[in-house]
């Protein structure tokens, strides 16, 4: 990814699967 | 008693079920989005999308090994995000990020959206 500015994203990036339904 | 932990044990895990996506072994469903065709692992697009999570949860879906999306899904988008899915990597072009904004909508993934809400504000305040 040389060339390409990364921006870093320190959040969370997806959703948490719950214990239980 | 001691613990030792590996701190890029979580992105060398990615990296091989990124292999193992690119050599097609064990991927378990295909993802149509119009003409063309994705090849994937149920369990990474469940573990990343809220739409895939739903659907691979309910007992009348989770077998099928073929699901088509939207029509008004862009293939380009989802490729992005697929790639996103198994890399932490997501690639903004100019041309695309609202297409990138408007799959990850539909994907129900809340915080690419967000994130690629304020990159857009951010590089655009007008």
């Amino acid at each position: 990814y040389e060339g390409v500015n990364t921006i870093k994203e320190m959040g969370r990036s997806i959703h948490e699967i719950p214990r239980q339904d | 008693d001691s613990c030792i932990q590996f701190t890029r044990h979580a992105s060398d895990v990615l990296l091989n079920l990124n292999r193992l996506r690119s050599r097609d072994i064990l991927t378990d469903v295909t993802i149509l989005v119009n003409r063309q065709q994705f090849r994937a692992h149920k369990t990474v697009l469940m573990a990343c999308s809220g739409l895939f999570y739903t659907i691979f949860t309910d007992s009348l879906k989770c077998n099928l090994n073929a699901i088509s999306l939207d029509p008004k899904v862009d293939p380009e988008g989802f490729a992005i995000l697929l790639e996103f899915m198994y890399t932490s990597r997501l690639t903004l072009k100019e041309s695309l990020i609202i297409a990138i904004m408007n799959t990850a909508i539909y994907l129900q993934m809340d915080h690419v959206v967000d994130t690629c809400h304020r990159f857009i504000k951010s590089s655009d305040p007008s």
